[in-house]
């Protein structure tokens, strides 16, 4: 009781005025091994009564979702030059429905474990069970979203926990034989699918927007075999792709056309 | 640059406190995006698209979508990634607008299956075409074509 109330963010440093309401705070995980995972919630800017609950999960792995998603992306607010002070983003994701960041797994972010290795060593399976008991958890929170329409998304590696942590539940409702959460769709961005044609298509990518020669990505496409790990790749790979590297090593691969932050 | 500022900002005492955060004062001393002590990962599933068909039988939406100026997991390779699948196709290849242009370009696959690109975004989808972001997710979550005119 009051853990909510607690947790209710009245204004945060160099804030611009908004009509939503904001939350932060901490949901144990794991209470034996002492983990806890930190989320930052915002409700809609409308009709949070009716409207679905969102969660965003950022990628990495090891990556905070409170830091691109919330804070760089899809948030109600930016930080501003000053590293003080914020703006709001026009854009952002609570107009359309009520949104959940998580810093996930233990070790991102300001979510901690009192097991040390906890924050160490992590993995797909571990990732996916921990978000889960996060989401009964916060549930247990916050109630009226018990039974709400319920959203996963994400981007990049997140292609692994998104669709992870939506076969979970999945999982928990069949067994259970009724929805515990109420799962509609996954959405998924810039997304780590399938590492072969994900590895593959980077070069391609590369070659046809004209950042590598077509000689250069026909060799690594022959010698490559992607399947296993980097040490083990021939030589003759290694060189291919060492090519492609020195090619896009000074421009932002992750935004192909954008200036670099100096 | 927008690492650096969100590095400052969620690094100051009056932030954590605002936001109920580090209130147990975690070791490893600063707030970082990335994590830097997480360094042993056990498990990565080579592919997850097994689950992406199970969500397609359980009547689970599925949306992909990719920023067509990232080159780090680009637009080519999730749309190899998708057609390993061999989905049936709903609509064909076709731009879908937002006031007045093109937003980026779509195909829908039957079994409630979308696949839409967001012309001009980069990694950050969000972040680098706002507009574009929030249409695409307002009709994920209404569950309807991404506009076609």
């Amino acid at each position: 009781d009051g853990l909510k109330e607690n947790d209710k963010i009245h204004k945060l440093p160099g804030q611009p005025p908004v009509k939503f309401e904001q939350y932060g705070g901490y949901v144990t995980v794991d209470e034996s091994a002492g983990r806890a995972f930190y989320y930052y919630f915002v409700e809609a800017q409308r009709s949070k009564e009716s409207l679905p609950l969102l969660l965003w999960l950022n990628g990495g792995p090891g990556c905070s979702s409170l830091a691109y998603g919330g804070f760089q992306e899809l948030g109600p607010f930016r930080v501003n030059s000053d590293g003080k002070t914020l703006h709001k983003n026009n854009f952002a994701w609570n107009h359309a429905a009520n949104v959940l960041f998580v810093e996930s797994p233990a070790g991102v972010g300001f979510s901690y474990s009192n097991t040390s290795t906890d924050v160490k060593v992590g993995g797909d399976r571990k990732t996916a069970n921990d978000n889960y008991q996060f989401l009964i958890n916060w549930l247990k929170r916050f109630p009226e979203y018990k039974d709400r329409d319920f959203y996963i998304s994400g981007e990049s590696y997140a292609g692994h926990y998104v669709p992870q942590l939506a076969h979970t539940i999945l999982y928990h409702n069949k067994k259970a034989k009724k929805n515990i959460i109420n799962l509609k769709g996954i959405l998924i961005g810039n997304a780590v699918i399938n590492d072969d044609t994900d590895t593959r298509g980077m070069y391609e990518y590369f070659a046809s927007h004209a950042l590598i020669t077509d000689e250069v990505v026909s060799e690594i496409q022959k010698q490559c075999k992607f399947t296993v790990t980097e040490s083990k790749e021939s030589d003759e790979c290694k060189m291919a792709k060492s090519i492609a590297d020195y090619n896009t090593h000074n421009i932002d691969i992750y935004n192909i056309y954008a200036p670099r932050c100096h | 640059c927008s690492d650096y500022y969100t590095i400052a900002y969620m690094n100051r005492p009056d932030v954590q406190k605002a936001l109920h955060a580090n209130v147990t004062n975690i070791e490893y001393a600063t707030w970082q995006p990335c994590s830097d002590v997480l360094t042993n990962w056990t498990d990565s599933a080579s592919t997850i698209i097994p689950l992406l068909r199970e969500f397609m039988t359980n009547d689970i939406r599925v949306w992909i979508f990719s920023g067509d100026t990232d080159g780090r997991v680009p637009v080519t390779s999730t749309m190899n990634s998708i057609k390993t699948m061999n989905l049936p196709i709903k609509t064909q290849w076709h731009p879908w607008y937002l006031n007045g242009e093109v937003g980026g370009y779509t195909q829908e696959y039957k079994g409630d299956m979308t696949f839409a690109t967001v012309r001009g975004a980069g990694h950050q989808v969000p972040s680098y075409e706002a507009a574009r972001a929030l249409s695409l997710v307002m009709h994920f979550l209404d569950g309807t074509d991404l506009p076609d005119s």
